[in-house]
């Protein structure tokens, strides 16, 4: 039990440090054990340092560095112990254009292996997918689902 | 593993039965505010036996269920059906097609069906365990929870790494 | 007290309903008193109904349906009491292409009363502005600021 | 009335001297991700007064001053001016304009002063009272906050409407 705990937590650790630069374009972060003599009840902490910055305590991120950094912490959970499919509901509503380019750039690379399922207004984000769907809603009130080719899906945003 | 398909039939806003095929890669979901497309994320966590109706965004089980529309009556029953590729048998049952199922009645009354054969969900809950689909926190990220966890406490996020273990 | 509060509150319920329907483009919305008989105490319920759907809790309410029904109730604050300025920190990140366009005609009415200012990545809403701020920081973690003409504004998108 | 300028120096991210001309109407702040966007309104607030510092999206007041970055020391001090146009001598004071300004030393000492001199948070708030800048929750709606309303119990928000009457 522990020591699964710990090598689980050794290799998110590691890939958490390489993803979060990666989606930064820079910086550092880190996975830190609060109390490593006690594998059995130790919690996590989360240190982000975005590039350029001092190291601060995660209150002080702004809103879309929050996000990428919570992305880079699922995106690393994904990596070491992938589940068959992944729901995303809005998860880039925060970022930036240049974010929103780094995130799809590492979502079409973990697609390789996991299934994901993103619900988006993002222009960026709907281009990196295969298959688009086009929820709408009539004045019934019932929800309808139209399947799209990229192209039509430029025209619904 | 991966999912195949979903249909949803008197599901919250999805009144008439609906499927999405998917395939393996990424599949985004795009439309207007309010047209049903967080009601999907919320139907996929049910099917796969989500006790908690707060993070169904409901109160009971009723609201699960179609509650009408201008012209439209509402519905007596709403179901989820998620069918996965199973050719790989990661999930522990001799089928290379398995479809989960989870219906609620207005009585209150939740069924759950595999492949078509009613079972418990303690069953469903068995099965998913021998998978990785079990409980996974990280399996649907719901709409503005992205940052979930970095407002947890170090000893709340122990969970994320014991699931993943 | 008790009827200053009443006579505000009413005003308010006036706007409110109005402007809900407007932001919607149709559907109904109400503000009520908890209690009537005691306006010291009573609280205020909010029921909100988007166009073609049945009156449902708050709580099943989409994302953007929710920014939009606390916007209009932060407008309708403002006809009845304007404050000299207001700022707004992307409060239409969750809002889609049609909302967004009837979120600015509005914030555009009031901005004859109330000065705005206005936080945002949303191409429609930048549009609507007199003055654009574009702001940046360079490797050493400091925030610099350049002021943008509304042809500039399209490019920092 | 309305604002004319914010000056910023030392606060959080902006460690220049920076000044924000604002006319009537609506004026549009737009960059990217962990610019100091959002510092700014962190910055109006806390120079109208505001004494949460859980609303600043901070544990204490240095988290006020400039910390430093590559290449660069950190602040000593951090101070936000606000200069309000009165020609309409809304706010209770014979000057046809108004400059409200915060500073905060490493120290924990706070200053505030009206139109460069130096005075009590209590005078200021005397000040604001009497204009309809007085502590009014929807003034400055943060980021991810647009909803806040939506989630507060009935009781709660009836403070809303006695702010506004
Ligand atoms: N039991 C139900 N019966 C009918 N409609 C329902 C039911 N439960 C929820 N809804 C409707 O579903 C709508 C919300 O859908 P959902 O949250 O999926 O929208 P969305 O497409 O994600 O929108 P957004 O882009 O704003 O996030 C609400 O307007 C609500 O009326
Ligand atoms: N005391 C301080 N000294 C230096 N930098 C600070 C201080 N407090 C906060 N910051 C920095 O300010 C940045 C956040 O700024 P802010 O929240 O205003 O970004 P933003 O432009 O609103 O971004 P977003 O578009 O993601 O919301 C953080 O990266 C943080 O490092
Ligand atoms: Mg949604
Ligand atoms: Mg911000």
């Amino acid at each position: 039990m522990e020591t699964a705990f710990k090598e689980t937590f050794d290799a998110v650790a590691k890939e958490f440090a390489e993803i979060f630069s990666r989606l930064f374009d820079g910086g550092e972060a880190q996975l830190a054990l609060t109390d490593p003599d006690d594998l059995l009840n130790t919690g996590v902490d989360i240190v982000a340092r975005p590039p350029g910055k001092r190291s601060q305590r995660l209150a002080l991120l702004s809103g879309g560095e929050r996000a990428l950094t919570a992305t880079a912490l699922l995106f690393s959970l994904l990596e070491v112990s992938a589940t068959p499919f992944c729901v995303l509901d809005e998860v880039d509503a925060m970022l930036d254009e240049a974010n929103v380019g780094r995130f799809r750039t590492k979502l079409e690379e973990l697609a390789q292996e996991t299934q994901f399922i993103v619900i988006t207004h993002n222009r960026g984000t709907v281009e990196s997918a295969r298959t688009v769907y086009g929820v709408s809603m009539g004045s019934d009130a019932v929800s309808q689902v139209v399947s799209l080719r990229i192209d039509e899906a430029e025209a619904v945003g | 593993m991966y999912l195949k398909r979903i249909t949803l039939q008197g599901y919250k806003s999805f009144a008439e039965k609906t499927e999405f095929e998917f395939a393996e890669g990424i599949t985004a979901i795009i439309g207007p505010n309010g047209t049903g497309k967080s009601n999907i994320a919320d139907g996929i966590r049910w099917a796969l036996g989500e006790r908690s109706m707060t993070t169904l965004r409901a109160k009971s089980s009723a609201d699960m269920i179609f509650v009408g529309g201008d012209g439209r009556s509402r519905a007596g029953m709403a179901q989820v059906s998620l069918t996965f590729d199973n050719t790989d048998a990661s999930l522990p049952i001799d089928f290379s097609e398995v479809t989960i199922s989870r219906r609620a009645y207005r009585s209150g009354e939740n069924e759950y069906l595999i492949n078509g054969s009613q079972i418990l969900l303690r069953d469903i809950e068995e099965l998913l365990a021998g998978s990785s689909l079990s409980e996974r926190t990280y399996t649907v990220i719901g709409q503005g929870l992205v940052d979930a966890a970095l407002s947890l406490r170090p000893d709340e996020r122990r969970a994320l790494f014991e699931e993943a273990a």
